[in-house]
């Protein structure tokens, strides 16, 4: 039996909302500490996981570990019965061939019960190596969405260039060429919001070119967290990180476009 | 020209 709930069920929606556009289907692997879920895009370009922590959720069980076979544009159709302010429960048994999602008004004034059915996902599961990143960014979520979707009405291709000073967004297609630095915020500013500030950890100067559309794709999920973090190396893939408070983080992993 | 990796390249299947 498994069992979850969680105080925010909105949070899922906007997990899934985050997921969905890239990814059809996927497995939500459910054991004693968590949910985890992998999935490539269809032209194997991007991967993204999804790792929910047990300590984000106000009940959790699982006896045994489960697999949930899913398919996102079919359970976004539920989610999008949940009230905003609802809490979410998702029950699953052993060998069942679905799962439950309740959702439940605030003062349980409207409780709603959907059945998703599952599916058997033949999936490959790919094993992403701990790797010293030779620079990583710390930076407003709502700011990196912004450069993403405004350099992608003028070019394809994103060259992200590191230094210890800043971190460089060029783009270059039909219209022209254009880039928008962001400076590493001041070290001794004790004022103002951490959120918003741009912090660089560099080893070593780093510059790689990534598709638009895919870097759009994953500010899908600016809504889950008030920063996001890039790690970038030489001939790897960025790693597009947002963290959710104690629920846990969703990546993304984009590889880079290289001169052939 | 700039060309498009595949991720499967940079990491291993389970």
């Amino acid at each position: 039996m498994f069992e979850c709930a969680l105080i925010q069920g909105e949070l899922f929606r906007k997990l899934i909302a985050s997921v969905q556009d890239l990814v059809q289907d996927g497995n939500f692997m459910c054991d004693a500490n968590g949910i985890s879920l992998q999935g490539m895009d269809s032209s194997h370009v991007a991967l993204v996981a999804l790792a929910l922590k047990k300590e984000g959720f106000v009940e959790y069980r699982c006896d045994r570990d489960v697999t949930l076979g899913i398919n996102f544009a079919n359970l976004a159709k539920m989610l999008k019965c949940m009230g905003a302010k609802d809490r979410l429960s998702i029950r699953a048994q052993d060998e069942g061939d679905s799962a439950s999602f309740v959702f439940e008004s605030e003062d349980s004034s409207r409780v709603s019960n959907f059945e998703l059915k599952l599916m058997q996902i033949d999936q490959e599961q790919l094993g992403v190596p701990e790797t010293q990143y030779k620079a990583v960014i710390r930076m407003p979520s709502s700011e990196f969405q912004r450069i993403c979707k405004d350099l992608s009405a003028i070019g394809d291709t994103v060259s992200i260039s590191v230094t210890k000073e800043a971190v460089k967004f060029s783009v270059g297609g039909d219209i022209g060429s254009g880039d928008m630095s962001l400076r590493q915020s001041e070290s001794g500013d004790v004022d103002g919001d951490d959120s918003e500030k741009v912090m660089i950890e560099l080893e070593e100067p780093v510059q790689q070119n990534f598709a638009l559309r895919y870097l759009n794709n994953f500010t899908k999920a600016t809504a889950l967290s008030k920063t996001v973090t890039l790690s970038l190396g030489t001939d790897m893939p960025l790693v597009t990180e947002y963290k959710m408070d104690n629920l846990g983080s969703i990546r993304y992993y984009l590889a880079p476009k290289i001169d052939e | 020209h700039i060309f498009q990796i595949n991720i499967v390249l940079f990491f291993s299947t389970k």
